[in-house]
């Protein structure tokens, strides 16, 4: 592998990109799914993530143009030239251009978009062309398959001198003999705290707390097991804020700070985004709870003492809230910590505290120790 | 001029063309004098980045526009010079 000269690398661990020119060639989603899978292929081997937005103007810049189009790198028309990238830097530097006139496909009629993004996306992020035929980064095109794709070694081993290795873990360091699958669990049965987060997942419901979370069948009491939010969501890996499943579209949503994460199942699709796409207002830095209404197909994301209302088939942000929670929620008392709907009944976490609210009665109908959904 | 193995005046003429443009788009450091050195060296510069080039993909250094490196010239690629400003 090889470095620019001077090896930029970028000083923050979170990129933004944007995708500000689409191509005809290809549908905006296939498009978005590629750039997502090429970014990953970098974010799955050092400790950087990639965030996406819609306005502005982000670290990478990604867009189709034609020709000469203003950075003293013309595009010559269909084969030859495909894309190029600028290093690491203001401005310009980490940008990323796709020569239009190419037919941009998602599979091996034409070239392959996801196979040049993960390139460029190595030139953005400060590796040069390598001389090693097996490496992404050899200045050739050749199709990769974007399924099951690796990070070829000498790529992996360039951009780790950059940024290092991605830690897997980056909790409290374990006693050197501490075994590794037994991670110490919050002692919840005793704390006055809640959940950080619930949701279903499937046919399970997850519960939430620091590094760990809860499976549990809905009506089961027993099989209660705890894991690592690293061992299932290693992108995640701890203090989740709030999560919601849509369970309709078979997709799950993780907050985070000013960050999302889209799984299906276990599996996540692509890399964080930011939680401004829902049209949150800038001062909202996090989320501290979301539910999923499955009747009007609406999630409430709650923020301190008020809520927001977004329509998932609208895929918009309701207009005339926030409200404040405890208002409209008649005898839910405090901050919203977690929250899921369940069986027609909303739950809702705060503290100790769960409330089952029944949306009809427009009221709490009973109050449980939020511990006793673990088993305590 | 770099010699051709085995081709028509009009191949070579085209070729040429199509190395000269190859190595002054991915093998020119656009930092330095590059006009000055075009003129004063002329078809030297071209031979010393043909052999860059031949050296950079693992093919045989001969300073020739060769069949072999014809061939890497003519691959589709990434527009990012090899030897970077």
């Amino acid at each position: 592998y090889r470095l620019f000269p001077g090896e930029p690398k970028w000083k923050k661990n979170t990129l933004t990109y944007r995708i500000s020119k689409y191509t005809p060639s290809m549908s905006s989603v296939e498009v978005d799914k590629a750039v997502e899978m090429a970014l990953q292929a970098w974010s799955s081997a050092v400790p950087l993530s990639f965030v996406r937005i819609n306005s502005g103007e982000a670290d990478i810049m990604i867009s189709f143009e034609n020709g000469d189009h203003g950075d003293s790198y013309p595009f010559d028309g269909p084969r030859g030239t495909l894309a190029h990238a600028f290093a690491p830097g203001e401005g310009l530097g980490g940008d990323t251009h796709f020569d239009n006139a190419e037919k941009w496909t998602m599979g091996t009629n034409g070239f392959n978009l996801f196979t040049v993004a993960a390139h460029e996306f190595g030139h953005a992020l400060g590796l040069a062309h390598s001389t090693d035929p097996s490496a992404l980064m050899y200045p050739t095109y050749k199709y990769k398959n974007p399924y099951g794709f690796h990070l070829p070694k000498d790529d992996v081993k360039g951009i780790q001198a950059l940024y290092g290795p991605r830690k897997v873990f980056l909790g409290k360091p374990t006693l050197p003999h501490a075994p590794h699958h037994k991670p110490s669990i919050p002692d919840l049965c005793d704390s006055s705290s809640s959940f950080d987060a619930v949701t279903m997942l499937g046919k399970e419901l997850l519960l939430f707390k620091d590094r760990i979370f809860w499976r549990r069948q809905v009506h089961l009491r027993t099989g209660i097991r705890p894991s690592t939010i690293t061992s299932s969501f290693p992108q995640l890996m701890s203090n989740v804020d709030a999560a919601y499943e849509v369970a309709e579209r078979g997709t799950a949503y993780f907050f985070k700070g000013p960050h999302y994460w889209i799984t299906r199942g276990f599996q996540m699709q692509g890399p964080p985004r930011t939680i401004y796409d829902f049209g949150f207002p800038r001062h909202v830095q996090q989320i501290d709870a979301a539910v999923y209404l499955r009747e009007p197909q609406k999630t409430l994301f709650f923020v301190g003492d008020e809520y927001y209302s977004y329509d998932e088939r609208k895929r918009k942000m309701e207009k005339d809230y926030p409200k404040n929670t405890e208002e409209e929620f008649s005898g839910v008392n405090g901050q919203i910590d977690a929250a899921v709907e369940l069986n027609g009944y909303i739950y809702f976490f705060s503290g100790p505290k769960t409330y089952k609210y029944d949306t009809e009665k427009e009221d709490v109908v009973s109050v449980v120790k939020s511990s006793s959904w673990i088993g305590c | 001029a770099p010699s051709l193995v085995a081709a028509s005046p009009r191949t070579w003429r085209n070729n040429y063309r199509l190395a000269q443009a190859y190595l002054d788009k991915y093998y020119t450091n656009k930092e330095g004098h590059q006009i000055g050195e075009m003129v004063a060296r002329g078809s030297n510069s071209m031979i010393r980045k043909i052999k860059e080039l031949q050296a950079f993909f693992g093919l045989q250094v001969t300073g020739k526009l060769d069949q072999t490196t014809m061939n890497v010239i003519k691959k589709p690629r990434c527009g990012v010079p090899d030897v970077a400003n």
